[in-house]
C-alpha cells in the first residue's frame, strides 16, 4: 500500500 | 488598525468553511495589499494558502502588518450569528486583543456587533516555490467535488492520471474498484462544465481522498477547480475568487504502491 508523504521539504522555512 | 468590509457575511462564512477541516487555528496576516493565511494540517501532509485582496473589500484601511491569530472554531461560533446576506465589516486595533465583527441587515435596521478573543499564535512562514506543472487541468468544481464524494465509496485514496486525451481518476477498494474518466473539452456549450488541459508530460499521482473532500469544501466559492500536478511533488488545487483572491490547497502524494 501507499503510504502517505509529507510536505516537509517542498517549501521552505522564510 | 484593520477595517475591512464585506458587503455579504456568505463570503467570509464559505471561506471558514473552506479551511476549518484542515486548520484549528491559524494568523490572518493583515497588510495593506489585504488579508492573507498560510497554514499547514497537524499532521504536515496538507496546506491553505489563503488570499483576499483589498481592492474586494469596500472599504478597506491597514497601515501597518497586523497579524490577527484566530481559533476557527471560535470564529465559527461567532459567524454563525450572522445572516448570510448581512453587511460584514471586522475591525481591529493594532494593539488590541480582540476582534471586532459587526454585522448589519441590508435594510440597516439590526446591527448586531460581536467581538472575538485573538491569540498569540507562533507559526512559521513557508516560501512557496513558484512551480512549472507538468499538468494544469480546468474543470467543474462541482464535477470535482462529485468525483471525491463517489470514489470515497470505493477506496480511501484516489489516482490520478493525466494524459493528452484526459484527466482519468480512479480507486481500488475492498468493494472493487472504479474511475471516472474527463475528456477535454473544447466545444462544450457551458463554459463552466469545460475541462481543459495544459500538459507538457503525462503524469500519475496517488493521493489521500479524505484531504481531497476538505478541499471540496470550497467549492460554493467558485465554479471551477484548478488542479496543478507534477509527479512526485505535491498537488495545488486552486479555487480563484471573483475579484478577490484565490484559496488555494497543497497536498503531499501518497508514495509507492
Amino acid at each position: 500500500t501507499a503510504t502517505q508523504g509529507r510536505l516537509d521539504g517542498f517549501f521552505t522555512v522564510l | 488598525m484593520l477595517e475591512a468590509r464585506l458587503p455579504q457575511a456568505k463570503l467570509l462564512k464559505s471561506l471558514l468553511e473552506a479551511i476549518k477541516e484542515l486548520v484549528v487555528e491559524c494568523n490572518f496576516d493583515c497588510n495593506d495589499s489585504g488579508i492573507a493565511v498560510q497554514a499547514m494540517d497537524s499532521s504536515h501532509v496538507a496546506l491553505v494558502a489563503l488570499l483576499l485582496r483589498a481592492d474586494g473589500f469596500d472599504p478597506y484601511r491597514c497601515d501597518r502588518n497586523l497579524p490577527l491569530g484566530i481559533n476557527l472554531t471560535s470564529l465559527n461560533k461567532i459567524l454563525k450569528c450572522a445572516g448570510n446576506e448581512d453587511i460584514l465589516t471586522i475591525k481591529a486595533s493594532d494593539d488590541g486583543d480582540v476582534l471586532n465583527l459587526v454585522f448589519e441587515s441590508k435594510d440597516s435596521d439590526r446591527i448586531s456587533e460581536y467581538e472575538l478573543k485573538l491569540m498569540d499564535i507562533d507559526s512559521e512562514h513557508l516560501g512557496i516555490p513558484d512551480t512549472q506543472y507538468d499538468a494544469v487541468v480546468s474543470m467543474s468544481s462541482g464535477e470535482f467535488q462529485r468525483i471525491c464524494r463517489d470514489l470515497s465509496q470505493i477506496s480511501d485514496s484516489i489516482v490520478i492520471d493525466v494524459t493528452k486525451e484526459g484527466i482519468k481518476f480512479s480507486a481500488s477498494g475492498e468493494v472493487g474498484n472504479g474511475s471516472v474518466t474527463l475528456k477535454q473539452s473544447g466545444s462544450v456549450d457551458r463554459e463552466d462544465e469545460a475541462t481543459t488541459i495544459e500538459l507538457q508530460q503525462a503524469v500519475s499521482l496517488t493521493f489521500s481522498l479524505k484531504y481531497f473532500q476538505y478541499f471540496t469544501k470550497a467549492t460554493p466559492l467558485s465554479s471551477r477547480v484548478v488542479l496543478s500536478m507534477s509527479n512526485d511533488v505535491p498537488i495545488l488545487v486552486e479555487y480563484k475568487l471573483d475579484n478577490l483572491g484565490y484559496v488555494r490547497y497543497y497536498l503531499a502524494p501518497k508514495i509507492g504502491d
